[in-house]
């Protein structure tokens, strides 16, 4: 990606990477292997260029599943490529062609994904001349491998499924990966019944770290997925970048997004038209207003400006569809739910995507008068914005529905407006009838943020080889940042403060994560007990083991597994949770301070100090949570612990549900 | 395909595999076939039913099962659970 990794301080801002940035550190994640579940690679892409590694590991097993397509080459860089599709032939119940037959994307997503995490760099990157720079992956040294198993949906059917995906975790696991990670969402599930879920606790179990997207289903409460412990779940948020245009009209200048490659010519303003006002003959004004293909009257619309209304179709849809109707140019306009977030698209006319308040103020104007005029000026790449970062309102939120008792998603990396590489086998909207090709395309969701995290993890893996999945997660969560650019609190899309059910532990932050300090360390066995705890039975669990496993006599409480965020849920009576803590720094002696109680709530950790005489040494402690007498209960309230030795800061988001 | 089309498609989750992945791909298979065997009554069936045979890592099967197959096959001792084959979107 461009800018990304600028804005979380691995380079300068003039593309040049300083001595102590992580990458530097971390030999740029040479030595590290990463598996991308997804819609598959496109090989030729520079992002997997090999030209600065050497040969392929020794240890490595994966292949390059190539029979149906001789075109498809892995090298030093892509090392591995495989397709799974026999869950998708059976859930669509139809022939494969062979495009379903081979690990290459004709999607764009998975080429998108992979080259965020591990992509080699590329210098001159941009999308549609916006957002230039140096792409590069989260690891940009380390070895990549595909596994395909999303395919075109059929008939809205869905695009990814379990059995594929299953399958896919077991081959990355018998490969020898060292992250996983996987861009696709679910509802949540009981964890026994959920591939994801089933196949991360193999891969945990055999030391690979896993890393999955939180979803798309914000902002409403409650939509984070992909939410087992053992996964490390990625919500998203905005960098500093963002590529205005504007809208002028009626002495009115509207600041929107875009990412338009072609703009109006000229300085004269063109009659604008509200496509509610241009329906074609046989089609509904409320079809025309969200400018559905073949929905807008071309005697209408011909040469003018439409106003579009976002929903009913894709947002790169409506440019389309006043394209064809031979309109000049488009504005879209949010809907009321969708407020100010404006997304800057590859529309395919000059477009530019506006605020609600903004569209109200612009159709009130165009229904004011059979003369309306305006104009579209042509998006800038700027840098800089603040305040940044913000969450992103479609990025899905805690409360955990599945275990309220682990805080959910466990952090946040940009997911908006990110440039990586692409597929040619597919437009960069992505539409059908887009035949435009692109080397580097902008995609936002949690998709995106997603593999920026898994990028971190493959860093601190070539550092910490030895580290287990939980302590490369426990060094990202705990390092991770409450504060946007300017050292105030993230706030969400709305300009309200966030709360850890947006980011979790905060923004992530590679330097800091290669150095945590401490360590919440967690073994298989802990997620075993920690299952019998929410009531699995002890058969199950023995079968997952592959040995004799007894439930523990004294049953851990699912508050005491050791996750790097705490979580109390329905506190009456003073509770107490139980965290150990592993050195992973030289001796020195850390002290604890509550730097935030949540409302209404006492919070005391005993021992307040711990010493460490040596790396590695393990000291537990007890978080203390009361209601305070005086307050009144509330609900969710949030806060937080640091544990600092004065180099490093161990910061634990706190999140406690009192009763009643 | 032909069989998924007209069946509704199932994981069958049977944990762990104890053995070394060598032994395991050896035996899982004809394990997968015995066991989803002896819930249909007929281990061809259950050949032709079981389009995935997970046995590296993970033990288990995806077969394309009727609805009452699939809960027959969750009362077997050695089943730790039983999930239709769900469908998942990019994000």
């Amino acid at each position: 990606t461009t800018r990304s990794w600028q804005f979380m301080g691995l380079e300068r801002a003039d593309g040049e990477v300083p001595q102590w940035s992580a990458w530097e550190v971390a030999r740029y994640g040479e030595d590290a292997i990463i598996g991308n579940l997804d819609s598959g690679v496109w090989p030729e892409s520079l992002s997997f260029n090999d030209g600065e590694l050497g040969p392929i590991p020794d240890n490595w097993k994966g292949i390059c599943q190539n029979e149906h397509d001789k075109t498809f080459q892995c090298n030093s860089k892509l090392v591995g490529a495989r397709y799974f599709n026999k869950g998708y032939a059976a859930a669509i119940g139809l022939p494969l062609n062979d495009t379903q037959k081979t690990p290459r994307d004709d999607n764009g997503h998975g080429t998108h994904t992979l080259a965020t995490a591990g992509g080699s760099a590329v210098r001159g990157a941009a999308a549609f001349g916006y957002g230039n720079g140096t792409a590069r992956g989260g690891s940009p040294r380390a070895r990549v491998a595909a596994y395909r198993v999303c395919y075109p949906p059929v008939n809205g059917s869905d695009e990814c499924y379990d059995a594929d995906i299953l399958a896919a975790f077991e081959a990355a696991i018998a490969d020898g990966v060292h992250v996983i990670s996987a861009s696709v969402g679910a509802d949540p599930n009981d964890y026994l019944e959920d591939a994801v879920a089933i196949g991360s606790l193999h891969a945990v179990k055999a030391g690979v770290t896993v890393v999955c997207s939180a979803s798309n289903y914000g902002p409403d409460p409650g939509t984070v997925t992909n939410v087992a412990p053992w996964i490390l779940t990625v919500a998203a948020s905005t960098t500093d970048r963002a590529f205005p245009a504007h809208v002028v009209f009626n002495r009115t200048r509207a600041e929107g997004q875009s990412l338009s490659a072609t703009w109006l010519r000229g300085r004269g303003f063109y009659l604008m038209i509200s496509a509610a006002d241009a329906a074609a003959p046989s089609r509904s004004p409320a079809d025309a207003q969200v400018c559905s293909l073949g929905a807008l009257d071309a005697e209408k619309v011909m040469g003018k400006i439409v106003v579009c209304v976002r929903g009913g179709s894709p947002r790169v849809e409506k440019g389309e569809a006043v394209s064809r109707a031979g309109g000049a140019g488009m504005i879209l306009v949010n809907d009321e739910a969708s407020g100010h977030d404006v997304i800057a698209d590859p529309h395919v006319i000059p477009a530019v995507h506006i605020s609600y308040a903004d569209g109200l103020a612009l159709l009130a104007y165009i229904n004011s008068t059979k003369d309306a005029r305006g104009f579209i000026t042509k998006a800038k790449t700027v840098l800089g914005t603040t305040p940044s970062p913000v969450m992103a309102s479609f990025s899905s939120q805690g409360p955990n529905t599945v275990n309220p008792e682990i805080l959910k998603p466990d952090v946040t990396a940009p997911g908006v407006s990110v440039i990586a590489a692409w597929s040619g086998a597919a437009g960069p909207t992505g539409l059908p009838y887009d035949l435009r090709r692109v080397a580097f395309n902008t995609q936002t969701g949690t998709s995106m943020s997603c593999p920026h995290v898994s990028g971190v993890a493959g860093l601190i893996k070539t550092l910490h080889p030895d580290w287990s999945p939980a302590a490369i997660k426990s060094a990202i969560m705990t390092t991770a940042t409450e504060l946007d650019s300017e050292l105030k609190p993230i706030l969400n899309s709305s300009l309200s403060p966030a709360t850890p059910f947006s980011y979790g532990a905060g923004h992530v932050f590679p330097h800091r994560a290669l150095d945590p300090g401490l360590v919440y360390d967690i073994t298989a066995d802990d997620y075993l007990d920690f299952l019998c705890s929410l009531g699995y039975n002890a058969t199950s669990l023995e079968l997952f083991n592959e040995a004799p496993y007894r439930c523990p006599d004294d049953p851990l409480d699912p508050l005491d597994l050791n996750y790097p965020s705490i979580t109390v849920y329905d506190l009456a009576e003073p509770a107490a949770v139980r965290r150990r803590v592993r050195n992973v720094g030289p001796p020195a002696t850390y002290t604890a301070t509550v730097v935030r109680e949540p409302e209404g709530v006492q919070v005391t950790v005993t021992p307040a100090t711990l010493a460490f005489e040596s790396t590695g040494e393990v000291r537990d402690f007890w978080v203390k949570f009361a209601v305070r007498d005086a307050a009144p209960a509330v609900d969710y309230a949030f806060g937080a612990i640091v544990w600092s030795d004065g180099n490093h800061q161990v910061r634990s988001p706190l999140v406690v549900k009192t009763q009643g | 395909p032909a069989l998924a089309a007209t069946k509704p498609s199932y994981i069958v989750y049977l944990g762990g595999v104890g053995v070394s992945p060598e032994e395991a791909h050896r035996t899982a298979a004809e394990s997968h076939y015995d066991l989803l065997g002896s819930v249909l009554g007929d281990r061809e069936k259950a050949r032709d039913a079981i389009f995935y045979s997970y046995m590296r890592n993970i033990n288990g099967f995806a077969a394309g099962l009727e609805p009452e197959e699939a809960a027959a096959v969750a009362e077997h001792p050695a089943v730790v659970s039983v999930f239709p084959n769900r469908g998942r979107r990019l994000h």
